[in-house]
């Protein structure tokens, strides 16, 4: 199987705002790319991952950017 | 399930809507409809009651828009986030918006508006997002041809309003948990080099790259089967795997259907009319020869010849001895026959037709 291709920048972009959008991560404009690598980030990637039954790695793989791009609610999943 | 926190809800039990304006996908009687039914499915399982109002305020108010529409929620266009609602409370409390920007329908093409408004609402009530990929509330639009309250979302309006005044209480489908130590499983087949575990609605995908189970509801790969199957079985030489169900069966490609099914079992293998139904088949890709069990007997079918090979049914236990007279479902894999009969699975050796290993049915999910 090939390796995961390094994660795209739209990818990074989708990571980041579905986090925003449903696991309160609050963004405060900061550059994404510093953000992405930033344990806030991590943390979010691994509640949702656990919230969708998926590896918790804190890491966007394949299954979880599969997951972030389907349609769904646009109620957060974690209240703010 | 899960509760919105603060545990917001209405103090009330009979609650008024009103849609303000139709999106023009669908004739105002269709949206009519998909929401009213949707109102039905909590009110049927609750103490709640819901009456349609056409003027004025009222608790839950329907509309469809687009963008930002001055909620501080902005829609996002086509696809993405699809509606969403706000937990019980006054003025926008309740109210529930679809992203006119999406193609509302009634039907299987995405969106169904039946399957939205029936989780928006959940959240119009006091329900957050489950976990339950089998619920309701789940919050990924997944649409199975059925829109109906999972027992996780009964438990759930449940714990906010209490038990419905119904003299039976109603249920719903539960879903099944891969590490539950009493999971049984409709049917079982091989797929592609893959397995597929087969239960109520949903399938169990299990696969050495990713060792978390994948759950999901069988209509994601293969719309029109139906749910509850008997048995499975791929011809792997035809990349074909068939489904049973009562005495019809279908046949896919990967994810595409086969045209002309479901056929019966009659005219294509040759069953007497006495069996109406397959409790577990298994095909050998080396002999062509594919065993169909039918309570305690079993008939062996050529695949090649595509006819009942001669002198059967047999008895199970003339050649698959101590793995009992009724099986659920059975796969092969390395030579080795898998039979599973409830929460038991059997290793079976067809050479020396001796059982190798009793094993728990839901042994090869990684508990």
């Amino acid at each position: 199987f090939p390796a995961s291709p390094e994660i795209r920048e739209q990818d990074v972009e989708t990571v980041q705002k579905y986090l925003e959008n449903y696991y309160d991560l609050k963004s405060d404009g900061k550059q994404i790319e510093k953000q992405r690598n930033s344990g806030l980030v991590v943390e979010k990637l691994k509640q949702m991952q656990e919230f969708f039954g998926l590896k918790v790695t804190g890491k966007p793989d394949a299954e979880t950017l599969k997951m972030m791009k389907q349609p769904r609610c646009g109620v957060p999943d974690l209240a703010r | 399930f899960a509760l919105t926190p603060g545990n917001p809800r209405w103090e009330r039990t009979h609650l008024t809507y009103r849609i303000e304006n139709y999106t023009p996908d669908l004739p105002r009687a269709d949206v009519d409809s998909a929401i009213r039914k949707a109102f039905e499915l909590w009110s049927d399982v609750s103490p709640l009651t819901f009456t349609k109002v056409f003027d004025g305020q009222a608790d839950i108010m329907i509309s469809f828009v687009r963008g930002d529409h001055r909620d501080n929620s902005p829609f996002d266009g086509p696809g993405g986030n699809l509606a969403h609602a706000f937990q019980p409370g006054p003025g926008i409390g309740g109210d529930a918006h679809f992203d006119e920007d999406e193609r509302w329908t009634n039907n299987f093409r995405d969106y169904n508006l039946y399957r939205v408004a029936a989780h928006e609402l959940g959240h119009s009530l006091g329900l957050s997002h489950s976990t339950d990929i089998g619920a309701l509330m789940y919050p990924n639009y997944i649409f199975n041809g059925d829109v109906e309250l999972a027992q996780d979302d009964i438990d759930g309006i449940q714990a906010i309003y209490g038990p419905s005044q119904n003299p039976t209480q109603p249920t719903g489908p539960q879903t099944p948990q891969a590490c539950d130590s009493k999971l049984t499983f409709d049917a079982i087949t091989t797929i592609r080099g893959e397995m597929m575990f087969l239960k109520d609605r949903f399938y169990m995908r299990t696969n050495s790259f990713y060792p978390e189970v994948e759950l999901n509801f069988i209509s994601v790969f293969w719309p029109t089967l139906p749910n509850k199957l008997d048995a499975a079985y791929e011809v792997s030489d035809r990349d074909e795997v068939r489904f049973f169900k009562g005495n019809k069966y279908w046949a896919v490609q990967g994810q595409d259907v086969l045209r002309g099914y479901p056929k019966d079992i009659y005219s294509s293998f040759g069953f007497p009319r006495t069996v109406n139904h397959i409790d577990a088949a298994v095909s050998e890709e080396d002999t062509g020869k594919t065993y169909f069990f039918v309570a305690n007997k079993y008939w062996r079918y050529d695949e090649r010849k595509r006819s009942m090979d001669a002198g059967y049914p047999k008895m199970i236990a003339h050649e698959f001895p101590g793995i009992g007279d009724k099986i659920d479902a059975v796969f092969k894999k390395d030579g080795f026959f898998y039979f599973f009969h409830g929460t038991r699975q059997y290793k079976f050796d067809p050479r020396t037709k001796r059982i190798l290993t009793l094993l728990k049915a839901n042994s090869w999910f990684n508990c």
